[in-house]
């Protein structure tokens, strides 16, 4: 695209992918999910 | 070859020849009128002399003679007039240039620096629009950074809603509670078998 | 002056004209008539010589009226007077428009090129304080994210 002959080609050409940081943030989810599941589990066993 | 007198044409809203044309037209036309009205003067007196015997045709004759005579003259003076008005009034002399024309001074070069000028022009253009499009592309990443900033900030509330939740009922720190029950589930399981023991 | 100088020059054709066209010419051309009435003729010839005298100059006039001549001679005077220690020849139109407009135009070229550079330089700078706020706002993320899998961590 023309603005990468720009002022602030630098900048605009490192943009990170904001969607895969957001897309990142199920797997954060998906481990504390596990590690609630294995919380319940230790407590009925304990119980 | 003919001297077209443009630039004096430029200045003065007409050519010089024009105009002296116009003039040898009106002199010569002021001159044939003059003469016929001397003519018709002349015809008009002699009506009132019956014994005149002089025709009118002798009349137009000696018209013809002087305005021949006047013609020549006034033909020879006018060339004469022409040539110094030409030259010395209606003219523009060659080191002369006209206020309107001043910037031709100031830029001779003028098809180059237009053809490079052009150029600089259209690349600064490009370069305007580059920038117009590059300020756009940084306002939508802020936008975009809102978003993804409010999503992220959301993740860590409910991290800290869970951890409310945690301590509002009783378990703080997990590791503890964790330690302190399997502690006291193994006090248990060693006291229960301790009295098993006892009981049999 | 041009002004006197055309005066001058009409004047003096007028003068010889009338020169030219004597009495004794006049009345030798109508000598019938002059042999007749020498008196008349005379005056005859007098009324000749006023009436074109009269409407030669009164063309003249109409001529100086209609150009706005008397002004331009003045002016013409002045621009002459103003160039008098040019030597070289000055420019001419050369007959080709396209490149003698050149010239008229390049002025306005360069404003217009000035122009640009100024905006584009405003244009630059506003970027450049985008692009400040996009720098700091990626580095917020970056920390966000960092924090979040902390507190990941610290769960596992």
């Amino acid at each position: 695209p023309a603005y990468l002959q720009t002022s602030q080609a630098q900048v605009l050409s490192s943009k990170p992918d904001y969607q895969k940081i957001l897309d990142e943030q199920g797997e954060v989810f998906c481990c504390v999910e596990l590690v609630l599941d294995e919380l319940q589990q230790a407590v009925k066993l304990l119980q | 070859s003919v001297n077209p007198m443009a630039y004096e044409a430029q200045f003065f809203g007409f050519t010089p020849q024009t105009c002296m044309l116009r003039v040898y037209i009106a002199f010569q036309d002021y001159l044939f009128e003059t003469m016929l009205l001397v003519e018709s003067v002349m015809l008009k007196k002699m009506d009132g002399f019956p014994d005149c015997k002089i025709s009118p045709f002798e009349l137009r004759k000696s018209t013809e003679k002087f305005l021949l005579f006047m013609k020549e003259h006034f033909d020879k003076l006018f060339s004469k007039m022409e040539e110094v008005l030409l030259q010395l009034v209606l003219n523009i002399p060659k080191n002369v240039l006209l206020p309107e024309d001043k910037v031709h001074e100031q830029y001779p070069d003028s098809k180059e620096q237009f053809q490079a000028l052009q150029d600089e022009i259209h690349q600064l253009q490009e370069q305007y629009r580059a920038e117009a499009s590059a300020g756009q592309a940084l306002r939508a990443e802020l936008e975009e950074q809102k978003v993804v900033q409010a999503e992220l900030e959301k993740i860590l509330q409910w991290f800290d809603g869970l951890e409310n939740i945690c301590r509002k009922y009783g378990t703080s720190n997990f590791k503890e509670s964790f330690t302190f029950l399997t502690q006291n589930s193994k006090k248990l399981q060693d006291m229960l078998k301790d009295v098993e023991k006892k009981s049999k | 002056g041009r002004a006197q100088v055309f005066a001058t020059v009409v004047d003096t054709f007028l003068e010889k004209l009338v020169a030219a066209g004597s009495y004794q010419r006049f009345a030798n051309c109508y000598r019938c008539f002059y042999r007749l009435q020498p008196e008349m003729t005379r005056s005859i010839y007098d009324q000749f010589i006023a009436q074109l005298q009269t409407s030669i100059k009164e063309e003249i006039q109409e001529v100086k009226n209609e150009g706005n001549l008397e002004a331009l001679f003045n002016s013409l005077d002045k621009i002459v007077e103003e160039a008098k220690n040019q030597e070289e020849p000055a420019w001419r139109p050369s007959g080709i428009p396209e490149e003698d407009i050149c010239s008229t135009v390049v002025p306005y070229l360069l404003k217009h090129k000035l122009y640009l550079q100024k905006v584009l330089k405003v244009k630059e700078e506003e970027n450049r304080k985008v692009a400040e706020s996009v720098l700091a706002g990626r580095d917020r993320i970056a920390e966000l994210q960092q924090r979040i899998q902390a507190r990941k961590h610290a769960w596992q």
